[in-house]
């Protein structure tokens, strides 16, 4: 464990908690894409299998995180799609997260370390993960505009994934461990966040609100 | 030798 991927898991967690006080307190998902939070939480699922395949005690702390992770994600799917889905923004939240999972899932059988079935799963989550912020990206750009609270949601899960990188150049250079799949959908998952890096930096952070140019 | 292929991130 490095200082880098132990930001990125806090940040990770960070974006988890932030998104679902939002929701919580607000009583209200408006502006939140139901489909990336779904997407997020197939992501785990299919990642972190091995919990329901061989339950291992909860020796340590990443079994305990998988845990957070899934139910956290299950947790916020069940306030946007029940508990809140009168303030679901439904007509904005309107990408067809098809165009997502198909194109992964296909990807993942071609591009593989190990053609067996908890290795395919393991590749398209990560895929997944690389795209499943769109549905997110193409909400706000729709409705124009993001709640501050929202920006500090999306500003924390892409951060989590950019100190990663730093984890694997840390990795590469002191353990010399590579994990291409991961790096590159790391790499473009990243890239995906720039511009919205950019209006965080240039705008919420002077306390102006994020708006779109319609 | 044979190398436990194993994704050790979350």
């Amino acid at each position: 464990m490095n200082i880098f991927r132990l930001f990125g898991d806090l940040s990770h967690l960070a974006a988890i908690a932030i998104l679902l006080l939002k929701i919580w307190k607000t009583r209200s998902c408006a502006g939140v894409s139901g489909k990336t939070q779904l997407l997020f939480a197939v992501c785990f699922i299919t990642r972190y299998i091995d919990l329901f395949l061989h339950f291992v005690s909860l020796y340590n702390t990443e079994k305990v995180m998988k845990l957070i992770y899934i139910s956290a994600s299950v947790f916020t799917c069940y306030l946007i799609f029940f508990k809140f889905k009168a303030t679901y923004d439904g007509n904005h939240d309107s990408m067809r997260a098809e165009f997502l999972i198909v194109p992964a899932a296909g990807l993942a059988c071609l591009i593989n370390t190990k053609f067996d079935a908890i290795e395919i799963l393991w590749t398209f989550s990560i895929y997944l993960e690389a795209v499943a912020i769109l549905p997110q990206l193409f909400l706000i750009s729709k409705t124009g505009e993001a709640e501050t609270i929202t920006s500090h949601y999306l500003f924390a899960q892409g951060s989590y994934r950019a100190l990663y990188i730093l984890n694997w150049i840390y990795r590469y250079h002191y353990e010399s461990h590579v994990d291409t799949i991961a790096i590159v959908a790391g790499v473009v998952q990243t890239i995906l966040y720039c511009d919205f890096f950019y209006l965080y930096i240039t705008k919420v952070v002077k306390g102006q609100k994020i708006v779109l140019p319609a | 030798g044979y190398y436990k292929y194993k994704h050790d991130e979350l």
